[in-house]
């Protein structure tokens, strides 16, 4: 049975996603780093 | 980030938790090949080390900055973040490097535009002094992968980072590999003078020809030239670029009879894995008939002589461009290469000639896609170039299509997909396809293997993974794929793709060397990597552990020596699964179960400052309180003491006063008596 034409799919949904791009709304520092404690934060 | 504290022990232990995605296991394991190739970082799978980095799936990609201590120290690759330069770029935050842009002096290397930041994350732009961060010697870097893309935080189209030379404004931002200063710094943080994996390099531009030498018991010697008149008319290092330089080797097959040949002996090399590669380009100007063979010779205790083992024949027909060869090689013994030219019985006015010649111990790409004249050949084919038929190890038929955007006129990006495509195994293949990781290298033909910042995406074949029709993604072509009509007129079927758009940009395509003399090498691999979805071995202690050792487990950093202090038993060896008492016995605070007596117990993480303490690790305490204790329990001691001692001394005066007393009331008799 033919069946209909397959799109190819883009799994970067058509944008080119830096680090930040992906991890926008994330509470991180500088974008993606993780600080242990606060204390380590001022430091 | 300044302090050795920081660092991490050499290999560096992780673990992969079962939460990440198989694409992204695949590509950590590919990161580790490119930190293995280019600087002395190995990583090692957990063995029970006291700290380790466990790499696992949270919302996002992000790391922690240098080694904490705190036993498992989490990196997370979220969704979108299997991409090898973000994995790498995270794991230099691992290994203790912040981004580039917050060094003490970027300053006088960009210019942070304030207004055009998304309002509260100006502290995003933040510089770290001399006292906090050293860029240790290295010049500012715009191609490092640390650094942020123009546009990072921005609140509007305009660039937040403006670079102060204005060729460097889509320059910096790139994750495609490491730059040439990321590894300065790296190598000069960890104190590497080698790497793991790099054997050699040669683009013959010195007399010396990287040690090599020409063999004996043949008819003729390799030239070392710039040129030929027959071609090749330059070398490919260089692509005749440089006046005066550009030198190759060259074996002539336009003179000589039918069946002379020479030898190319490289330097002797010493292998640890067990496997490499060799690659090297080709020029073919002579005759069909002429044959370039690669042979080893191996040095062992048997033959200290060393023996000749035949390994492959190049099978180019003359061309009148350079070619690509790879050959996969599995020495385990001190050992030669040997390039063997041979004279055919066709006429010729050439011969083989070779360069930019790079051995490592690495995998060789199964497949090489050649694209000649890329920027017309797009342009002719509509944007769109399929690769020849291919079949990965297993008997899987794919294609590769890439896939320019936008036109002639507009800057354009590429795109890259994978496709299966209808084969000759299909009957006796698994469907859908499983777990197949296909990865797609835009070679940055650098001579030096080491320097390249080659750009790869890999995609993983979802078994489950379905299409809006309800079929399955991965399926037989001849089930889910379009009819198509090879050239020579054979009748195939070709599956949907799957793949990015954005695989790399018009800008960064044309730097570097993506486009050496207008062609374009994609290497092509596929690989089954089924064995990554089971979960990766957790250290288990042995029988031994079931006498105590307290102990200290000294680990070496390159520079310094740490001694890090386990309480209870040291874990010595690797088994593939957790003890059966500990399956419902939770240790908190990231403690590790262990059996004692057939019993389970917990080892609480413990590091310089603060440790874990109680039947379940519970319980924190910090260095502080143990001062606190130690001083309290002194000035108690000494305040007893004192009392101790006041009371005894007023008891004496008192005892002494009295006897002083009775002794002038009643004087002694026998003094008396004597006068």
């Amino acid at each position: 049975v033919p069946v209909p034409e397959l799109k190819d799919v883009d799994v970067d949904g058509g944008k080119n996603l830096d680090i930040l791009d992906v991890n926008e709304g994330l509470d991180l520092f500088e974008g993606d780093i993780k600080f242990n404690e606060v204390s380590e934060l001022n430091s | 980030i300044i302090g050795e504290q920081y660092r991490w022990p050499i290999p560096v232990p992780y673990f992969l938790e079962d939460s990440l995605e198989i694409n992204a296991k695949a590509l950590v394991l590919e990161a580790f090949e490119r930190y293995r190739l280019k600087s002395c970082i190995d990583f090692k799978p957990w063995e029970g080390e006291t700290n380790y980095i466990s790499v696992f799936k949270d919302s996002g990609c992000y790391s922690y900055v240098g080694n904490l201590r705190r036993g498992k120290q989490q990196l997370s690759l979220g969704t979108n973040c299997d991409r090898i330069a973000t994995i790498q770029h995270e794991f230099l935050h691992a290994l203790g490097f912040w981004h580039e842009q917050s060094r003490a002096d970027r300053d006088d290397y960009v210019i942070i535009m304030w207004d055009r930041i998304l309002s509260g994350r100006e502290h995003n732009f933040n510089t770290y002094d001399d006292t906090r961060s050293s860029a240790l010697n290295v010049p500012y870097d715009y191609t490092s992968v640390m650094h942020y893309s123009k546009t990072a935080f921005q609140n509007g189209s305009e660039p937040t980072i403006v670079t102060r030379i204005p060729a460097f404004s889509d320059v910096i931002g790139q994750r495609m590999d490491f730059s040439d200063y990321d590894l300065e710094k790296l190598n000069r943080l960890y104190n590497c003078s080698s790497s793991l994996t790099f054997l050699d390099t040669c683009t013959f531009e010195y007399n010396n020809i990287c040690g090599m030498v020409q063999g004996t018991g043949d008819n003729a010697d390799w030239q070392h030239v710039l040129n030929i008149p027959n071609g090749p008319s330059s070398d490919h290092s260089n692509m005749g670029n440089c006046k005066d330089s550009g030198y190759f080797m060259h074996f002539s097959t336009a003179t000589g009879n039918t069946g002379h040949k020479a030898f190319l002996e490289s330097r002797l090399f010493y292998p640890k894995r067990g496997f490499q590669c060799l690659e090297f380009f080709y020029y073919n100007s002579g005759h069909e008939t002429d044959q370039l063979n690669i042979w080893i010779r191996e040095y062992t205790d048997a033959y200290p002589n060393g023996t000749l083992t035949f390994i492959s024949t190049v099978d180019g027909h003359p061309a009148d461009y350079w070619q690509l060869y790879h050959v996969s090689l599995n020495v385990s013994n001190k050992f030669r290469v040997v390039f063997e030219g041979v004279k055919g019985n066709g006429i010729s006015t050439g011969g083989f000639s070779i360069d930019d010649i790079n051995l490592s111990e690495t995998r060789c790409p199964h497949h090489v896609w050649h694209i000649r004249n890329f920027t017309e050949e797009s342009a002719k084919q509509n944007g769109s170039l399929y690769s020849p038929p291919l079949y990965s190890k297993d008997g899987y038929a794919f294609q590769v299509l890439i896939r320019v955007t936008g036109d002639a006129e507009k800057p354009y990006d590429l795109g890259i997909y994978f496709l299966l495509i209808s084969g000759a195994n299909d009957d006796t293949l698994q469907w859908p396809c499983s777990l197949r990781q296909a990865t797609m290298v835009l070679m940055d033909q650098n001579p030096d293997i080491r320097k390249r910042m080659s750009n790869l995406r890999s995609i993983t074949t979802d078994p489950e993974y379905k299409t809006s029709n309800d079929l399955y993604f991965w399926d037989r072509p001849d089930r889910v794929g379009t009819p198509l009509t090879f050239p020579n007129g054979t009748q195939y079927f070709r599956g949907p793709g799957l793949g990015t758009s954005a695989y790399i940009t018009h800008d960064r395509l044309h730097s570097r060397d993506f486009l050496k003399g207008g062609d374009a090498f994609i290497l092509l691999s596929v690989d089954d990597v089924t064995y990554l979805n089971s979960s990766q071995p957790t250290p288990k202690p042995t029988a031994a552990l079931t006498t105590q050792s307290s102990g200290s487990n000294t680990t070496r950093v390159p520079g310094i020596t740490t001694t890090a202090l386990i309480s209870g038993p040291s874990i010595t060896t690797v088994e593939p699964n957790v003890p059966n008492h500990c399956k419902d016995y939770e240790c908190k605070n990231d403690g590790v179960c262990t059996v004692e007596d057939e019993k389970p117990i917990c080892r609480c993480k413990v590091t310089s400052d603060w440790w874990y303490v109680g039947e379940r690790c519970e319980k924190r305490v910090s260095s502080q309180d143990t001062v606190i204790i130690a001083v309290s329990s002194s000035v108690t001691i000494f305040v007893v003491m004192l009392a101790i001692t006041l009371v005894s001394v007023y008891c004496l005066k008192k005892k002494h006063k009295k006897q002083l007393t009775r002794v002038v009331e009643n004087p002694p008799l026998e003094k008396t008596s004597a006068f």
